[in-house]
């Protein structure tokens, strides 16, 4: 609900302010990546009417949020591609797709793409994180974006530890990656909440 | 048991 909520946010955001300075469309790109790899499964696996509804709202609303951020003026005409530079295509999608093809647990596409789109995810935050550190100054909106962003992990965590105990669920790629994902954020997440407890505006060191 | 039976999770 917290990622739900996060995409909801920042397409509300897109559509008042109709600009998207200080939002990443990279970041937006590698989630596009992450869904499209992971959510392969919707052509052959049924898990519930939930996560399919989830799967299929998450790969559109992010096709959509970077059609708008490219292409779909007023919108797009605030798109600063020089800022919104990081090249996640080396940094991030060789590191992952070497890494999920040496974690998968079986050598088959479906399960390269999973443990591959596990990887991508945990670091698909950068490209947002080092946009916001040029800017320094972040919009409250954005702040809530971002902060949502992050959480939506943290409570998977929470979720881990109690399905672990009332199943006996186990899945370290998972949760190996959750911690990098919730780990990238925490520096961010201090200054949000002092920002918060002071009322004032985030702003990054 | 290393890895998760079915990848259940969004």
């Amino acid at each position: 609900m917290l990622h739900l909520m996060s995409i909801l946010l920042l397409l509300w955001k897109l559509k008042k302010s109709k600009s998207c300075v200080g939002i990443s469309c990279r970041m937006q790109e590698c989630y596009a990546i992450v869904f499209c790899l992971r959510y392969l499964d919707l052509f052959y696996q049924f898990i519930s009417v939930y996560n399919t509804a989830m799967k299929v709202v998450f790969i559109s609303s992010t096709f959509y949020l970077i059609f708008l951020m490219r292409f779909q003026p007023p919108v797009s005409a605030t798109y600063d591609r020089t800022a919104d530079s990081f090249p996640y295509e080396q940094y991030l999608l060789g590191p992952a797709a070497v890494l999920g093809f040496i974690s998968a647990e079986e050598w088959s596409i479906p399960e390269i793409f999973w443990t591959a789109s596990i990887w991508l995810e945990s670091v698909s935050i950068l490209p947002q994180l080092i946009l916001l550190q040029q800017l320094r100054e972040v919009e409250n909106l954005t702040a809530e974006f971002v902060a949502t962003m992050g959480a939506y992990r943290f409570f998977y965590i929470l979720n881990w530890i109690y399905r672990y105990f009332a199943e006996g669920y186990v899945n370290w790629i998972g949760w190996l990656g959750g911690i990098v994902q919730t780990g990238l954020y925490v520096d961010f997440f201090y200054y949000y909440a002092m920002s918060k407890w002071y009322g004032q505006k985030l702003v990054l060191p | 048991e290393f890895y998760s039976d079915d990848h259940d999770e969004l």
